[in-house]
């Protein structure tokens, strides 16, 4: 049996810079385990 | 197999234990077993270099089509809902527990008190033994298993990669309204696409915002854009069955798929074509402070009951013909419209169960 999660959490930031440009700013959703890693139910997966 | 090789040769001449036919079947199958441990181990060998294993759609797996998977893994649930008695209990389940690495520790009650496999398979755990990360910016395994995939969906095909060289669409996995697909489509040939912003998103927007977001980010300053990204999770037999909430949420929808019941091995996953797609599913569809999120439950031969907390009266893997993988899925809208039910982080929603 298998489970696939999908859900909406922020990508990137963009913040403008004093000259005009952007950067991307923190804040961005990022997983904490890779493919092959056992898990269990209630470990972050991602943050 | 020859009896002349014991005893009175004369006696034995020409009598055989086994039929030749059947001899020949059980060498056959020795051999194709034997091919099948060096492909797997030639697979791993190549994992542990870091070489992906690659699609490889193979004969037997549109042979396994045409097998009754539906009524074997009917067969094997009865079969491990029979009662065991007392007395051997916790031997067959220790036995079980070694074979499939199940900790026996954290099981909530004594061995002896389940009464069949089944009943085993679906056990709970002791108060404690799962605890939840409470940070509110975390998003949670809802289940014990091995980590396959996982990644952001990009592009107007928004695919999950099953293996190197074949993907599954996400739409046709969680039965989102094909209207949202085209609807992103749609938007990404229109010029003015950045005329949108994620603020002025809906709740039926995220597929939009999503697919796209490559051409949003240039024109927005100081404002965060989402992305839909995706865990897809194995469980193997000797785990816990039991799913919970990888978030504080709102269920909006539930959604049942009675399709296939294909097994989900390794092996199936490199040659099933739309392995999740195909197989029987229950998708729980809703929102939480982020957006949207999904959680799709597939069953396989083994494992192809799914049962859902809040549909008590829904039965998976029933007796079915095979038309009814065409059919559209059953779905149901939970009320008040547009909050649905509110469900916390780490509670339990859902469940497998074997057969």
């Amino acid at each position: 049996s298998t489970v696939v999660v999908v859900f909406e959490a922020p990508a990137w930031k963009w913040k403008a810079r004093e000259d005009g440009t952007f950067s991307s700013a923190s804040g961005d959703f990022g997983f904490c385990v890779r493919p092959g890693d056992k898990v269990r139910a209630g470990e972050t997966i991602g943050r | 197999i020859h009896a002349a090789n014991s005893g009175d040769s004369q006696a034995g001449k020409g009598k055989f234990l086994l039929p030749g036919a059947t001899a020949a079947v059980l060498v056959m199958l020795g051999a194709l077993h034997a091919r099948r441990m060096y492909d797997d181990k030639k697979v791993v060998q190549r994992k542990e270099k870091g070489i992906e294993p690659e699609f490889s759609p193979d004969f037997k797996a549109s042979l396994i089509r045409l097998l009754p998977l539906r009524s074997m893994s009917r067969f094997w649930g009865s079969l491990m809902e029979v009662d065991i008695p007392v007395f051997m209990r916790p031997t067959i389940y220790k036995a079980w527990a070694r074979a499939f690495h199940s900790d026996l520790q954290e099981v909530a009650l004594p061995l002896e008190e389940y009464p069949s496999l089944q009943a085993f398979f679906v056990r709970s755990l002791k108060e404690g033994a799962r605890p939840i990360d409470p940070d509110p910016n975390c998003l949670v395994s809802p289940v014990d298993g091995k980590v396959l995939r996982l990644g952001e969906l990009r592009g107007p095909g928004t695919m999950i990669e099953q293996v190197k060289g074949f993907s599954y669409s996400v739409a046709s996995l969680l039965g989102t309204s094909s209207s949202l697909h085209d609807a992103a489509e749609e938007e990404l040939s229109r010029e003015h696409i950045e005329q949108s912003t994620p603020e002025n998103s809906n709740a039926k927007s995220w597929w939009r915002v999503s697919v796209a977001s490559p051409k949003l980010r240039d024109q927005t300053v100081l404002s965060p854009k989402k992305g839909i990204f995706y865990c897809v999770i194995y469980l193997h037999p000797g785990d816990y069955h039991r799913v919970h909430s990888p978030v504080d949420w709102n269920i909006l929808k539930c959604r049942h798929f009675s399709g296939h019941l294909f097994p989900q091995n390794e092996r199936a996953i490199r040659t099933v074509r739309n392995l999740y797609v195909e197989n029987e599913r229950v998708v729980l569809e809703g929102r939480w402070k982020e957006g949207f999120v999904a959680i799709a439950a597939i069953g396989a031969t083994n494992v192809g009951s799914i049962r859902v907390n809040l549909e008590p009266e829904l039965r998976t893997n029933r007796a079915v013909s095979r038309m009814v993988h065409s059919l559209p899925p059953e779905e149901r809208v939970y009320e008040p419209e547009g909050t649905g039910v509110v469900v916390k982080k780490g509670e339990e929603i859902a469940g497998f169960k074997m057969g």
